[in-house]
């Protein structure tokens, strides 16, 4: 479960900059 | 520029080089090929097909590529690896128990 909570924090992470960046 | 009966390599091939080549520059000019890159949502067909089912997935360890590879039977295991590399690194999904299981970042 921690795995999958990082994991998902970081894609949310991720995901917001490539927003940002368009 | 080349004579005719050189390109033919024989008399009987004289009609078609003329003909061919106006069909080779019509074929390079025609915007077919760009109908594979409609995009929407800035994803490909395949990348949307492949996220819309890892979004259809409630599972808590999200769906495995083995999963994906028996619903989209078109796609081999490497162009969906792909795709979801891809998806990964654009953060709409992310691998939940292994390297093998994935879930949407937005389907709570």
């Amino acid at each position: 479960l921690e795995r999958i909570a990082k994991n998902k924090a970081a894609a949310l992470e991720r995901l917001a900059a490539a927003h940002q960046t368009c | 520029s080349k004579p005719q009966a050189m390109m033919g390599g024989g008399g009987g091939m004289n009609m078609m080089p003329t003909s061919h080549t106006s069909i080779g520059g019509m074929g390079s000019a025609g915007g077919y090929s760009g109908a594979s890159m409609m995009l929407v949502n800035g994803l490909s067909a395949n990348q949307n097909q492949v996220l819309s089912l890892i979004k259809s997935c409630h599972d808590p360890q999200g769906i495995s590529t083995q999963d994906l590879k028996q619903k989209l039977n078109s796609m081999s295991v490497a162009v969906i690896r792909q795709i979801v590399d891809f998806l990964s690194n654009e953060g709409h999904i992310f691998s939940t128990i292994d390297e093998d299981h994935f879930r949407s970042t937005d389907n709570e």
